[in-house]
């Protein structure tokens, strides 16, 4: 199972629209996808209409449930979730940075049954806390999307820089799946002037599909729907499949 | 002096451009604004092209410096700003929930002398941690952005809560200074039916101006200055100074 961990610190970099789209993308080739949704917003749990979530994640860390008791089914066929709750930020308070606190979801990753996913994607809260440290100690990628803008670039060093430091002290597995520019407004230079630079500064490790700015990406979360089944045909779901796509061609490299 | 928190736990709703281009509008009616940097990641230290922060309002924190000593001019005529850095990650791990420690800011604010500002607005990180509490509970106002767009819609109604409970609690001056439309898309319908659902649901909440989406307020930032100086007669320079008159016209009711 590819574990995959979408993070950057910046908010709004498109995170959970990347995490959902992805995850149905995916599940559209036949891969079966595990999200779980490390945010206390609980922006994508919402997005995939989970009203009941429960206490969701938030019972890793404040009782001693394991991972897959918490796994719902979603509506979106071959896509499964473990939900957030605002419960999750009432762990964030007590847990501190303590040896232990931050290998507890690499733990009960254990929990799964081997072979039942072929994908885990996980959404992170923009920052840096004790649960994005949980998320990024647990797996084995990071993918780092940011939005195509100025204010967003001094962003995807710090994100380099926390991967490093992590894979040197708690996961040496941890490695970039890659750096996503999203939401590329083709009508403006500057989205073009700064996909080019991260392409000067990061070379490969920019995907080579670029998430267009599509507002039917921000219409489908108010119908509960990814984007590929809200509508089928629009750039977002072309990009998001084309995306995939290149993912999935990596799928020897862990 | 007014004190703004500009807030919304919601990453990439426009906190900083908010802060930035409104400071800037106000400092051009002849007003002196503070600008305090409270975001681990600088966003507005950077906007301001502020490089050796030093430790900036992190001191405040991890030694007793006060915030007057921190204080640092700006190209901006009328704009001061007290900048962050990256130690602002090492006091927020440090600094538990005990009683006092979401108080020291507001008792630094008492350092500032009297009659030098008619504004401090204060530049919040998107999560309700340590810092932002500071921030909350030493201003008397909250001023919300909102990106115009559905997956926003639930971050207002979870500022609003927070703020009761911090009005309730820590704070009883503190009021909604309003609720700020932002990246409002003239060229999609999406953009407009959020909009219309803001102000159906809490009405003369909802500021008149909207900022609408516009490049030049991306592209300020990379030249290092505000929207009133990078493009002054733009929508988006435009659209702050608006804010900044509608803001002014309620000097009287604090
Ligand atoms: N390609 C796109 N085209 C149009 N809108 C987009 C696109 N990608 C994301 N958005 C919109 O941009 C905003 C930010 O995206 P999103 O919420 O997914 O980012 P995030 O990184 O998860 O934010 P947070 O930091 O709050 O977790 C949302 O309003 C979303 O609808
Ligand atoms: N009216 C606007 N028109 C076009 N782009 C905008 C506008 N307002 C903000 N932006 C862009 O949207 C993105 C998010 O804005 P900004 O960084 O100010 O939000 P924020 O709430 O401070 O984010 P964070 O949660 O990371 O602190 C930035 O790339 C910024 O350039
Ligand atoms: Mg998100
Ligand atoms: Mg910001």
């Amino acid at each position: 199972m590819r574990s995959i961990a979408v993070f950057n610190q910046k908010g709004g970099s498109g995170k959970t629209t990347t995490t959902v789209s992805l995850s149905a993308a995916i599940a559209e080739y036949g891969r079966r996808v595990l999200v779980v949704d490390m945010d206390p917003q609980g922006t994508a749990t919402n997005w995939f209409g989970i009203k009941d979530a429960g206490r969701g994640i938030a019972d890793i860390f404040i009782s001693v449930r394991s991972l897959v008791e918490l796994v719902r089914p979603t509506a979106v066929m071959g896509v499964n979730l473990v939900p957030a709750s605002t419960w999750l930020l009432g762990a964030e308070k007590v847990l501190s940075w303590e040896v232990g606190t931050v290998q507890i979801f690499s733990k009960t990753m254990t929990s799964l049954p081997h072979g039942q996913w072929d994908y885990l994607i996980v959404d992170c809260p923009p920052a840096l806390g004790i649960l994005t440290a949980n998320a990024l100690i647990g797996v084995e990628e990071v993918l780092i999307p940011i939005e195509a803008h100025h204010l967003a670039l001094p962003s995807v060093d710090r994100v380099i820089t926390s991967v490093e430091s992590l894979r040197n002290h708690l996961n040496p597995e941890l490695r970039i799946t890659g750096i996503l520019a999203c939401r590329v407004d083709s009508r403006t230079r500057h989205s073009k002037n700064i996909v080019q630079e991260l392409r000067s500064r990061f070379g490969d490790l920019v995907f080579k599909v670029e998430i267009r700015e599509n507002v039917r990406l921000a219409e489908a979360p108010s119908q509960g729907q990814p984007i590929t089944l809200y509508d089928s045909q629009c750039t977002g779901a072309r990009d998001y499949r084309d995306l995939a796509h290149e993912i999935m061609a990596g799928e020897g490299e862990g």
